[in-house]
Order: structure tokens, then sequence, then C-alpha cells
């Protein structure tokens, strides 16, 4: 683990008694290693090692009796401070239905995780909540809402693939209103950042059902392109939080930190397994630690 | 513009910067960096020009471990696909059987061994009818194995040239689905003794290093013969690709560049490495 790296390249400092520009410059390419292989992006690793090093000059480290100890204490602070707080939760729109479109690249786990939300809404919150399938493109994407829409109890508003997704979307809105649901999920189809067509469709879809919530979903395996995704998302559609997928996995999710650090939008939800009560808050405190590995 | 203005240390760090982002990773990164820094001290590379074009041969090298193609001489040819949830197997399938079908003139039966996710069966119905090919399926729920099995057989009574198996996604962590695969493909070599004669993991080009954890555990359950590094229409470099090329030998065989029926192409190791650096 990078705790155990840093106390083992700090050890002998004890023995030649203070800490040098050498020492700190050994330790921070610890620290740059362990978040690279964990896919933290490389310029939130650059900035991350900066402020460390920044920290690592102070009296409190140069002049303490474990300065490994010290380092440790001050990368899991500044972690810790980077990935904010507990997650909140879903925001709930003071005029139900409360409306949440999922959003993300191709294959990020968005149709699984509408059902899992809507799952969990009912456990948690027991709240009454719809589906929208706004994907009418991927093959059977449909027939697939409507099969995990079933497993949890939640109705599906689905127009086939014929029509315009943004016009299935307000209509299932229209739906959602008239059947006095507490909450609609709107699937829609995986999309490149640099699809255009694609992208504008989606602030379509946003423009025509303003949701409460636009959650960005993100594969937990996702590497330095993260960064890259979640910027232009934001961009185009700005988006209120992230849920990360695949976390069962052994992926360290860096991701997570860099699309935190980068556009400051929240982690909310963690999807930790392929059955649909595999859903749960997201922790920070949790993730932080199995990205310091 | 080379990255190779002048030979400083500034230089060395942007072709650092370079790989890490493209998710090559520390170590292959530091391995490459140290062979160009032998080749440049070396003194037979003069000038930026030189040393990019040395750089994208060792990169391009290091993409090819391997035999880079399918070979399609067995009769029927057994293909199976397996890898991460949502990298892009039943599409890549579809893609395959297409180009197989429409520009190789063969006749491809699909095998939908994915028996346990919502609608994947209905979903790779839909692409063997655009890819104009038959498809063996089984009740759901059912045992992927058995699946797997009457594909092949079906294959062979039907004379395909091609059967191409498809698989639920798995993570290389969950030891019973990896056993699942591993039997998968033992029920596949009872029906046909040398099959399958490919078996392709999809990669997505977005995965950072968990990549190469991820090709390394499936190529200890089932030999792996080539990655399909799929999504490279996207902003991701696939850099995964070159450790996994080089720390475990296997080569990438096809990429996935788009969720359309044509968007599958061979993979060039030079045009590979060259969009690395770009
Ligand atoms: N192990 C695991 N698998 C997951 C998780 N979330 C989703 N999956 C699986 O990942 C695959 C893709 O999930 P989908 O819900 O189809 O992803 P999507 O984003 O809707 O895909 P597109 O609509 O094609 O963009 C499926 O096999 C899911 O079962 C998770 O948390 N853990
Ligand atoms: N942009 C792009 N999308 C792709 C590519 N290959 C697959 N996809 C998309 O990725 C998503 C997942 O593809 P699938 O073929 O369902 O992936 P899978 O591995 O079979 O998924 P599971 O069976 O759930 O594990 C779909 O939306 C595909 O259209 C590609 O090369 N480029
Ligand atoms: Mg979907
Ligand atoms: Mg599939």
């Amino acid at each position: 683990s990078l705790s155990e790296k840093l106390q083992a390249t700090l050890a002998d400092v004890r023995a030649h008694g203070t800490l040098t520009e050498d020492d700190i410059a050994k330790a921070m390419r610890e620290i740059r290693l362990a978040l690279l292989e964990a896919d933290v992006n490389f310029k939130v690793v650059k900035s991350f090692t900066a402020t460390v090093k920044e920290r690592c000059l102070g009296a409190d480290v140069v002049g303490a009796l474990n300065p490994g100890q010290q380092v440790v204490k001050i990368v899991n602070e500044e972690l810790a401070a980077l990935m904010g707080g507990a997650s909140m939760g879903l925001t709930f729109s003071p005029r139900p239905p409360t409306v949440v479109l999922m959003a993300g690249l191709q294959g990020s786990g968005k149709t699984t995780a509408t059902a899992k939300l809507a799952r969990w809404l009912k456990a948690e919150h027991g709240s009454s909540v719809a589906l929208a399938a706004c994907d009418v493109y991927r093959p059977a994407a449909v027939d697939q809402l409507r099969t995990v829409g079933a497993q949890v109890g939640a109705d599906v508003y689905e127009q086939g693939t014929d029509r315009d997704p943004v016009d299935i979307a307000r209509w299932a809105l229209d739906q959602a209103k008239m059947a006095g649901k507490d909450v609609l999920i709107v699937d829609t189809s995986g999309r490149l950042h640099v699809d255009e067509k694609l992208m504008a469709e989606l602030v379509d879809i946003r423009r025509a059902v303003k949701p409460t919530n636009v959650l960005l979903v993100v594969d937990a395996m996702t590497g330095q392109d993260a960064v890259n995704v979640a910027e232009q998302f934001s961009q185009a559609v700005d988006f209120d939080g992230v849920i990360m997928s695949k976390l069962d996995g052994d992926a360290r999710g860096g991701a997570a930190l860099s699309v935190k650090a980068v556009t400051g939008k929240p982690i909310l939800f963690a999807s930790v397994g392929e059955k649909l009560d595999q859903f749960e808050r997201f922790h920070p405190d949790r993730m932080a630690q199995r990205i310091l590995g | 513009a080379t990255l190779f203005e002048t030979l400083d240390e500034e230089t060395w760090e942007r072709l650092e910067e370079a790989l890490i982002m493209a998710d090559v990773g520390a170590r292959t990164t530091a391995k490459v960096v140290a062979q160009l820094e032998m080749d440049a001290e070396s003194g037979d590379l003069e000038g930026g020009e030189a040393l990019t074009r040395r750089l994208t041969e060792l990169l391009a090298d290091l993409a090819r471990p391997g035999e880079g193609h399918i070979d399609l001489r067995p009769e029927p040819t057994v293909i199976m696909v397996a890898g991460v949830n949502g990298t892009g197997k039943t599409t890549t399938i579809g893609k395959l059987a297409w180009h197989l079908h429409r520009e190789l003139g063969r006749t491809v039966v699909l095998g939908a061994a994915d028996t346990y996710r919502a609608a994947a069966v209905e979903q790779l119905t839909e692409w063997a009818a655009r890819a104009g090919c038959e498809i063996v399926t089984g009740p759901p729920g059912s045992d992927p194995g058995s699946v797997a099995f009457e594909a092949v057989r079906q294959g062979r009574e039907r004379g395909a040239d091609v059967i191409i198996v498809d698989t639920a996604g798995r993570l290389h962590t969950q030891d019973d689905l990896m056993a699942e695969l591993a039997k998968v493909r033992r029920v596949i070599a009872k029906q046909l003794p040398d099959a399958p004669h490919e078996t392709l993991l999809t990669v997505d080009a977005t995965t950072g290093q968990n990549g190469l954890r991820q090709a390394q555990l499936f190529s200890e359950t089932v030999p792996v013969d080539g990655i399909v590094l799929t999504k490279l229409d996207g902003t991701a470099k696939g850099g995964i690709a070159l450790a996994i090329a080089g720390e475990l030998g296997i080569p990438v065989k096809l990429i996935g560049i788009g969720e359309a029926l044509e968007d599958l192409r061979p993979f060039d190791a030079d045009d590979f490495a060259s969009a690395l650096l770009a």
C-alpha cells in the first residue's frame, strides 16, 4: 500500500535526523506512481502532489519524529478533502415528479443503474418510480429496460424505437404526472462526449423534462480519459452528480477522484454488482482508501 | 512540429506525460522512454523528426507481439468472445458476422450463450438479422455451455464456415463466473476438439490500468488469442493495449470504431502508434 511505501521510503530519515529535499522528492515520486497506477488523471496527480509537497516542507513534517507517518496523514487528509463529504443522495423536486436524467458513455451501466436507483428509491424513501425508455438506438435497449423495470416493480414508459427520444421523454413525463409518480428516471442511449448530434439530443431531452438530477454514469475502470468525458458532459449538459459503476471489480477507481477534482460534482451513488440490489450511497472515504491502495 | 524540438529534460517529461495520458501506464512508459533514451545517446538519431519516427517504431513494435490475424482456415472456425461487462462483445460479434458474411462471403452462425443478462439474446438476435446470419439460442437462464454446444453442433450440421459464441459480461474478479467461462470453452472443445480456434477478449479503449489485470486473469482462465479494442472512436487512445501486448504478449487483432455494422477494422500497429502520440 502507499502508506507502507511512504513509511519505508522515509524510515531512515529518523536515523540521519532531518528530512531532505531528496527525501521529499522520493516520497512525492511514490505518491505520483501510486495515484497514476490507480488511474487518477495525470494533471490531477501533478497538482495533488504539489499540494502535498507544499505541506511536507512545513515544520510539522520536517521536524517530525516519524516523517513517514506525517506524510501519510497529509496524503489522506488532502485526498479526503478532494473527494468531498458524504453523499447527500438525490435531490427531490418540490413539485413531483422529481425527474432524474441518466447520461454517459456506451456500456457504462446506465440502464442497469436506472432500475437500481428506482429500487433504491422505493426501499429508502418509499417513492413510486417510473422509468422512461429513451434509448431508441441500441438493439433491444427498450426490452432490457422493460425487463429490469419489471424486476424492480417500476412502470416503464416506452414508445418503441421509431419516435424521437425527446418526444418520448416529454410524453413519459406527462404519463408520470397523470399517474402521480414521485420520481421519473429517464434512461438514454450511450453517447460519446464528442458526438455533437447526440450531445445536442441530450441537451434537448434535458430542456424537455427539466430534471432535478442529471446523473453521469462512469465506469470505475475508466482511465485518463475520464476527465475529458466529465468536462465535455459538464459543459454540454451540466450534470449534477455521478454514479460510479462496476465498483465490485478491482479497478482502483482513480477516475472518481479525477472527475470530482476537475468538475467539482459529487459522486452520489456506487453500483457494486450486477444484481439490482447492489447499489448504495457513495462513500468518499472508502473510495479514498481504495485509490491509495 | 515534433515532440522533440530539443532533447532536454522537459522533452522526456512531455513524452512521459503523453504516454501516461494515453493510458500506456507508468511501467510500459518507463520501458519505452528508457529504450528511446538509449537510442538517442547512441548518436544515430539526429533531431526531432528522427526521434519521433524511432519512437513511433518502438511503440508499433511493442504493439505487434504476435500473429495479428484471425485464422479462418479451420472448417468450421469457432470464435468465442469474452470480456468485462459492457465492453462491446455483443456489438463486436454483430460487426464481425457482417464482415465475414457480407465482405468475405462466409456463412456464419451465432451462439447466444449470454443466457443471463436482460435482453441479451434479443440484442444478439437483432444483430444476427442485420448481419444476415443465423443464430442459435436457448431458453432464458439456461446453461451457457449448453447453448455454446448447440451453436457449434448446429453450425457444423448446417455447414457454416464460422461459428461465433457470445458470452455474458463478467468481472475477472468473479471466480465463479471465470470458472463458468472455462467450462463454456471445455464444452465447445467437447463438440469440436480444436475449438474454440480463436478466443477474443474485448477491452474498452477508455480502460485504465485495470485493463492489464483483466487481460491477465482472463488469459489465465482461457487462452486469449487476441484483443478487440473497442470504442476507439472516442477520445481515449487505448494505450492499455500497449501494456497488454508488452507484458502479456497478447496482440490486438481488431478495433471497434463505432456502433454500426461496418465499424470494425483490423488492427494496424503503425496507425495505433501514431495516434498515441497525436
Ligand atoms: N459487475 C457489474 N456489472 C455491472 C454494474 N453495472 C452494470 N453492470 C453490467 O454492465 C453491463 C452494461 O450495463 P448497461 O446497463 O447495459 O450499460 P448502459 O450504459 O446502459 O449501456 P448502453 O446503453 O449501451 O450505453 C451489463 O452487463 C450490466 O449488467 C456493476 O455495478 N457491476
Ligand atoms: N462508440 C462505440 N460504441 C461501441 C463500440 N462497441 C460497442 N459499443 C457500444 O457499447 C455498448 C455496449 O456494447 P455491448 O455489445 O452490449 O457490450 P457487451 O460487452 O456485450 O455488454 P454485456 O453483454 O452487458 O457485458 C453499446 O451501446 C454498443 O453500441 C465501439 O466501437 N464504439
Ligand atoms: Mg443502456
Ligand atoms: Mg453482451
